[in-house]
């Protein structure tokens, strides 16, 4: 596999934000100002996308996560806010 | 599936609709057709109907808009968020938006509009989006000929507002799981090391590499195949891969179909006229022999001649004996040649022509 740029890291980054925020209701604004817990609520949201679209839960982008985000979609969330 | 939280349903089932705007992509009878296709669906798996008025109060209003158009929910140009509706209720409930930065199309090209329609009315009528990756109602766009509801989708609308009024209840395909003990298979080929496994509209695919098993839409790699294909081989000499439905077949290299495909199976392989599809394929990799499975019967195809091997057809039951009068799918691998039938599958040794081991169907995806 060839190797990722860090330019591509921060992309991906950006996109694994977005993509919670929007679909899994991740508040972006909640997470920095808390005591660092074992598990993030992005990394919780993630597991939660991760388990709805069948893949392999690991609570982290790995590339089969990504190429679902990257699909083009529906714009309605899939969880309630 | 999953009912929008709250469980917010119209309490009629006699609804309204207005398209306010019309995308310059499409002509606008296409756009008709298109949103009335989509209520169609909808309308004969329940007892809703959906009538247009060309103006005033709608209960679900379609409009096309591009970047932020005001409901907190902007676009985000070309690709990405394709459309999204609200769900049932008064004022803006229910009402769908389609993002004009998308290239809408009436055929399988991105994005077909009876089809980004069908899933976003799923949510003006109360769907949440589905897991079932075979539904219309899952959250991500694949190009596919069959636009339809999935059992899963009838099931969902039906849990809200009641069976069709219909006599004769409609049913819809259900998505194959991996480990239903009950899976039985179109067609099975080798593909550049990996092995897929055909099934209605979708492909189950194990990768050495990855344990889980990928199940998704044929269309998804080769977008011109139908769904329901019946057998498939790879020469990985060529790193060709045919698939065959009736009496027609395509050769595809990697993701592409070749130039001039489908061809008659008569021509290109020299069956005759009475072969009317091909039930299973599998081609030897040391012999270039095909073998072609046709009821009871089977045929030996030449691949470096290109020709099909004199004395045949031969019956199946003679040359592979405890496999049966019929296969539904074979493959070759590490020597050994996986027959399928029904539910069931035999490991058959060519060599000494005898079964090794009788095994599930299913039994390549680690249950």
């Amino acid at each position: 596999f060839p190797a990722t740029s860090s330019d591509t890291q921060e992309q991906d980054a950006q996109l694994v934000q977005k993509y919670l925020e929007s679909y899994y209701d991740l508040k972006n604004d909640v997470t920095k100002i808390q005591k660092q817990k074992s598990s993030s609520p992005e990394v919780e949201k993630l597991k939660q996308m991760q388990k709805f679209f069948g893949l392999k839960v690991t609570g982290k982008p790995d590339a089969q996560t990504l190429n679902v985000m990257k699909q083009p979609r529906c714009g309605v969330p899939d969880v309630a806010p | 599936f999953e009912i929008t939280p709250g469980n917010p349903h119209w309490e009629n089932t006699h609804l309204t609709y207005r398209i306010e705007n019309y995308t310059p992509d499409l002509p606008r009878a296409e756009v008709d057709h298109a949103i009335e296709k989509a209520f169609q669906l909808w309308s004969n798996a329940s007892p809703l109907t959906f009538t247009k008025v060309e103006q005033g109060q709608a209960d679900i209003l379609f409009s096309f808009v591009w970047g932020d158009h005001h409901d907190n929910n902007p676009f985000d140009g070309p690709d990405g968020y394709l459309a999204h509706a609200f769900q049932p209720g008064p004022g803006i409930g229910g009402d769908i938006h389609f993002d004009e930065d998308e290239r809408w199309t009436n055929n399988i090209k991105k994005y077909n509009l009876f089809h980004v329609a069908a899933h976003e009315l799923g949510h003006s009528l109360g769907l949440s989006h589905s897991s079932d990756i075979g539904a219309l109602m899952y959250p991500s766009y694949v190009t596919s000929e069959d636009i339809l509801l999935a059992q899963d989708d009838i099931n969902g609308i039906q849990a809200l507002y009641g069976p069709s009024n219909n006599p004769i209840q409609p049913t819809g395909p259900i998505t194959p799981q991996a480990c239903d003990s009950t899976l039985t298979f179109d067609a099975v080929t080798t593909i550049r090391g990996e092995v897929m496994f055909f099934k209605d509209r979708f492909y189950l695919r194990i990768n050495p590499f990855y344990p889980e098993v990928e199940l998704n839409f044929i269309s998804v790699f080769w977008p011109n195949l139908p769904s329901g294909l019946q057998a498939a081989y790879e020469v990985s000499e060529r790193d060709e891969i045919h698939f065959f439905k009736g009496s027609t077949y395509w050769t595809a290299q990697g993701q592409n179909v070749l130039q001039g495909y489908p061809k008659d199976i008569y021509r290109s392989f020299g069956f005759p006229r009475t072969v009317k599809h091909i039930d299973a394929a599998v081609s030897e990799e040391e012999s270039g022999k095909t073998y072609f499975f046709v009821a009871n019967k089977y045929w030996r195809y030449d691949e470096y001649k290109r020709s099909m091997d004199a004395g045949y057809p031969k019956m199946i039951a003679h040359d592979f004996p405890g496999i049966g009068n019929k296969v539904d799918a074979v493959f070759q691998k590490n020597g050994f040649f996986y027959f399928f039938h029904g539910t069931r599958q035999y490991e058959f040794d060519p060599k000494s022509k005898r079964i090794v081991t009788p095994l599930r169907a299913n039994s390549w995806f680690n249950c």
